[in-house]
């Protein structure tokens, strides 16, 4: 039974890598084996890994548009029982490429199919925007991780992303639903993070992770020793937070 | 005489509409009229200077795409000598419907040109991509302002955004240049941000701005009440180091 998840918010810097290596991480350490697909031309999770930029490097890029197979792209991280499909930056040209192709909103999930098998969870990370892109990845998945840092902007845009959503459900992908929205770089000293983090549960109630993810700076140091938290640092608060999202995810999805 | 700067960068969350937002305003205490232009279909600059997302609101995609004049979209703000070309989420459509247009990537110069006499600086912020939108608004600039998070993924994409930057000199805007390269929400507290100074500096030399911003709660506020931090708090560090950022942009510029 694998379970697609696509981590989206067009808003940018809201900690969508972030989770999409760490939850994949704490996931593996659970439940594997576990795939992320980096979705973004940045390559950040593919960076985050430990793999340095390479442009002889075959990415998901050749996936979507060579006779490659998805499944000959998967390669090994420095994590037990996670793979990644790697993204380089030839992707930027994948929107205007994709605008051009019959059923362009359906590729990814055509392509990604025969992975689906392999996997248990299947993590997208997605870049900030609401692209083709983006929308190859929302009708990919079975559901979408909504990382919201706890501040003005992040909160402005997450009614807009779930309008984007109901609308995607209705003409593109009839099981898209919401994982989640996850709260990040929380700051207990602060008042906004306090603000935003009562908003978005009086809004949006129960779709509210009940983790949520803790300014942490070790968060943002590990990706440049190319290791997940699980393996820089695993006692720290950001290690530990991540570890409770995958528990939490598992559990939602075993309820079904 | 009147600059226009673009503030770009692909990677999001770095600093960009808070930048646009708080230059604009202390630009506009020393050397008004100044006029910000939100290019981001997130219209983040919008709601941070206190205009309500209002779907009638006509914004720089009519004047894009319409017949009307983009003098008559200019708006007034809460801010003495600081205006607004404002933006709103149709623009999302504008990369598709740029594509179709003969001289797409100068559509936003020419529209724009009627403007440049008017003000003495033009900011525009752009959306966390380098699509055909964010093209546009680094075709129509004289220069542009970088800002780079202290962390390690915002480190990672700066020398693509400068090959980018190159590229676009070569093929579409012979007068770009680099107004500087600002580091944004600067903790002094961790070595990460101290690291990625270094790195920065190192690298790029003088094009890195002397000033630089550090991370400041204030900041953070400021949009939620539709505020620059001029009128916010203008006592605060944030405050204090955008007013030096201003008075290093007028400089550089007087400089040539
Ligand atoms: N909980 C956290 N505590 C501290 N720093 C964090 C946390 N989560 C993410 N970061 C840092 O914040 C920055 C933004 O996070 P990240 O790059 O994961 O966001 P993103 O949504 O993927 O950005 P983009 O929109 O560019 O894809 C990164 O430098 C990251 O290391
Ligand atoms: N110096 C700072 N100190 C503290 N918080 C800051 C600082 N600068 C920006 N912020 C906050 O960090 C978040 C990201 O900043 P901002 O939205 O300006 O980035 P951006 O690059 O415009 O994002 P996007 O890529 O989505 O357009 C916002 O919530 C903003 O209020
Ligand atoms: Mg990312
Ligand atoms: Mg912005």
């Amino acid at each position: 039974m694998s379970i697609t998840i696509a981590i989206a918010n067009q808003k940018g810097g809201v900690g969508k890598t972030t989770t999409a290596i760490n939850l994949g991480a704490a996931l593996a350490s659970l439940n594997s084996p576990i795939l992320i697909i980096d979705f973004d031309p940045q390559a950040n999770a593919t960076a985050g890994l430990g793999f340095a930029k390479d442009p002889l490097r075959r990415s998901v890029y050749h996936g979507l548009f060579s006779e490659a197979q998805m499944e000959d792209l998967v390669t090994k991280t420095p994590v037990e029982g996670l793979f990644l499909l790697p993204s380089e930056k030839n992707l930027v040209g994948a929107t205007l490429e994709l605008a051009e192709k019959p059923g362009r909103e359906q590729t990814l999930a055509r392509k990604i199919a025969p992975l689906r098998d392999r996997f248990n969870f299947i993590l997208i990370d997605c870049p900030p925007s609401l692209d083709l892109l983006t929308l190859n990845a929302l009708v990919a998945a079975d559901s979408v991780l909504v990382p919201v840092q706890c501040e003005y902007f992040a909160l402005e845009g997450v009614s807009e992303l779930l309008d984007t959503l109901i609308r995607i459900r209705r003409s593109h992908n009839s099981r898209l639903s919401v994982e989640g929205i996850l709260l990040t770089m929380y700051d207990e000293r602060t008042n906004l993070s306090q603000q935003v983090r009562d908003d978005l549960r009086d809004f949006f109630g129960d779709q509210v992770f009940d983790t949520f993810i803790p300014r942490n700076v070790r968060l943002a140091e590990a990706p440049s020793y190319g290791k997940p938290i699980s393996l820089y640092d695993p006692l720290c608060r950001g290690a530990q937070s991540y570890l409770q999202l995958a528990k939490e995810v598992i559990r939602h999805d075993q309820e079904g």
